[in-house]
């Protein structure tokens, strides 16, 4: 379903050019689930946001369902990317001036349900993250874990076909950090397509294979089927 | 060295009132490696602002280095956090106009060194976090660990008596992490007092004991003496 081939992401820095992703080639079948590793630095974020369509490769190409992305103009990238793909940022990105509530219903936007169904579904999925009790708050009045659970109930409200997930139990204590692994295992049961960067080698372990990411390149994958 | 009395931080939100910490008493000796542990939402956060002098308690009493904090006033307390308090945020609070030797340098500003002095500082400080080839990087250009390890750096520009750090090592790698903890146990060897909040139990078992915090009390203190 996602497919990179010789990828390569270089930033340039005045006189300096900075090669950060070189020579990344990946294939990502529809249904899997794949965890991302490597140490800080090596550039899995900046994958993750080129597999996520909001960022361009410097070179190489990206075909998502088989389309290259290149050739998309940016209303076509748009509607892929509020419809079939979910993103759960690093740094959780959410709306300071919106509360927990209107924060997961920004991407509901785009399917035209009614004011009520939307809200109902935002609730929904609040509670599926734990935070029920928080429906109000706006993002300064959250924990940090409970402005990563926001990110992650956003990132499923449109239903997505594919998930990409930048560290999404990071700033979560274990228990709270297993009860969203287990709701992203079940969002692969349902036949999602997962790609989730972690530093935690357990929950590394959840996924079907780890990509083990150095130096801007793959440095080897390690298949071991989830649990 | 630092001891907090029947403390409670209590949020007013409308109609609602929101207690957050419920009378919690801690005593933190000079020298002393304390971790904090607990789930996402039980106020860790919350007590090290308060120990930080960033926020008030809304009841109790908070004595740093026997006296009341309370009594104080803001140039009193200014000086304190500036002078003797390192501080790690949980969100890194990085400028973001300012690139990483600069938001390093900022707690030197109080220090009235030359400007070189400060300049020299602050490489040798990124040097130690790792980020020796990244001097010149904006916060929007560095990855998530690159922007924690420069609010590491930053925190000991001012070579502080008492360190709070929030989750220091949420966004590293295993190897990075250890790196950080490493340095962290350096700075404890040369007296300094540290307290930290964390995740990970692996983490928390480097220190001489966890507070284990839940629903904004102090549920349990497990000493252990370190390794
Ligand atoms: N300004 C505020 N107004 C209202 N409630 C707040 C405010 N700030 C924090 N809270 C609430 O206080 C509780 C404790 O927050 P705190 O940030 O201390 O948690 P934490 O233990 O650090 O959690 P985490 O592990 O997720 O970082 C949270 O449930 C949060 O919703
Ligand atoms: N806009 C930019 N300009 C220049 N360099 C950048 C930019 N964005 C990222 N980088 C550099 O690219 C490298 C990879 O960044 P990336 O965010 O992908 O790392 P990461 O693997 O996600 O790290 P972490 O585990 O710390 O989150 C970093 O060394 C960073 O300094
Ligand atoms: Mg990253
Ligand atoms: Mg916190």
């Amino acid at each position: 379903i996602v497919r990179i081939q010789d990828i390569r992401k270089t930033y340039f820095l005045g006189p300096v050019t900075l090669p950060v992703l070189k020579d990344v080639n990946l294939s990502f079948p529809e249904g899997s689930f794949t965890a991302i590793m490597g140490p800080s630095g090596s550039g899995k974020s900046t994958l993750l946001n080129l597999l996520g369509c909001l960022d361009r490769p410097t070179e190489g190409k990206y075909l998502l369902e088989d389309v290259d992305v290149s050739t998309m103009d940016d209303d076509a990238l748009s509607a892929i990317r509020n419809t079939r793909i979910g993103f759960i940022f690093q740094s959780f990105n959410l709306i300071s001036s919106l509360n927990v509530l209107e924060n997961i219903e920004v991407p509901l936007f785009y399917q035209h349900l009614g004011k009520q169904e939307s809200r109902r579904r935002a609730k929904e999925l609040a509670k599926s993250v734990g935070l029920g009790h928080r429906f109000n708050h706006y993002p300064n009045e959250l924990s940090g874990g409970e402005c990563q659970r926001v990110a992650i109930a956003r990132s499923l409200a449109n239903n997505p076909a594919i998930i990409l997930a930048d560290e999404p139990t990071g700033n979560l204590d274990t228990k709270t950090g297993e009860e969203i692994l287990h709701l992203i295992e079940n969002l692969h049961q349902e036949g999602k397509t997962i790609i989730m960067v972690t530093h935690d080698p357990e929950i590394a372990l959840e996924s079907e294979r780890t990509v083990h990411l150095r130096d801007g390149e793959v440095e080897r994958i390690e298949e071991h089927k989830g649990r």
